[in-house]
């Protein structure tokens, strides 16, 4: 039996909306120590990776693994129903057929309750070794979801390049060209719109500005992305909750 | 223009 509660269901209804772009058919194992999926777009070039920790949920209970197969647009149709503000509760059996979504405003006695079916979705697990990657950024993500929409109008392609002291995002394309050059400092009194940089090898990497483009929906999720960054591996782009994550790795662009 | 790489360059399915 699992039930999972979400105090709000607009963080469930954030953690969907950052991904469902770029992924559809999902796998939602959900284990005793919470909720994992992970998904590769039709491209086979972005990984989404998700792990929602117990201490995300205002309660949850799981004695059976069970994975839930999920079609991310039908289940934003049912997602939508609620209001963010409700309460949200997955409810499923060990041997599940399909998964019940809870809806509950406390103030009003309201009570919703959908059904959503499952699907066997055939998807393969890559295994994902933890690596050294050579430069590490933390940054708000808003301003990075900026940078991405501002330079992607220019090229399909955005190149970072990070040496010591300096972040450059830059993008060149018919209509023109456009950089954006960061330095790392930090804001006392905002700490969140630091910009912290950890440096072992200078990067210089491209990347397809539509994946980027998918990336930064993860940002209503978290105030900052990190992003990881290797010439040997794809990048991670990372967004934090409570407890657990939202990831992406993607693989970059290279010359012949 | 540069090719993009897959993740299966990379990554081994398991």
């Amino acid at each position: 039996m699992l039930e999972a509660k979400f105090e709000e269901a607009s963080l469930f209804k954030k953690i969907i909306d950052g991904f469902k772009d770029c992924v559809q058919l999902v796998n939602f194992q959900c284990k005793e120590d919470g909720i994992i999926a992970q998904a590769v777009d039709d491209s086979r070039v972005l990984l989404v990776s998700l792990e929602i920790g117990i201490e995300a949920f205002q309660e949850y209970r799981c004695d059976h693994p069970v994975t839930l197969g999920i079609d991310l647009n039908s289940l934003s149709k049912v997602l939508r129903c609620g209001n963010n503000s409700d309460t949200l509760t997955l409810i499923a059996d060990d041997t599940p057929d399909s998964v019940l979504l809870l809806f509950e405003d406390t103030k009003k006695d309201r009570i919703a309750e959908y059904s959503l079916k499952l699907m066997d979705i055939d998807a393969d697990f890559l295994k994902i070794e933890e690596l050294a990657y050579d430069t590490t950024l933390l940054m708000p993500s808003s301003e990075f979801t900026k940078i991405v929409r501002d330079l992607s109008q220019f090229s399909d392609s955005l190149n970072i390049m990070i040496t010591k002291e300096t972040i450059k995002f830059v993008a060149d394309g018919d209509i023109g060209s456009g950089s954006v050059i960061l330095k790392p400092f930090v804001n006392m009194d905002k700490p969140e719109e630091s910009i912290k940089l950890e440096m072992d090898q200078p990067v210089d990497l491209t990347f397809g500005s539509k994946y980027l483009q998918d990336i930064v929906k993860g940002s209503a999720l978290s105030e900052k992305v990190g992003v990881r960054l290797s010439s040997e591996a794809p990048a991670l782009f990372q967004f934090d909750l409570k407890s657990g994550y939202l990831q992406f790795f993607l693989a970059p662009k290279f010359n012949d | 223009s540069k090719d993009q790489k897959k993740l299966a360059q990379y990554y081994v399915k398991t």
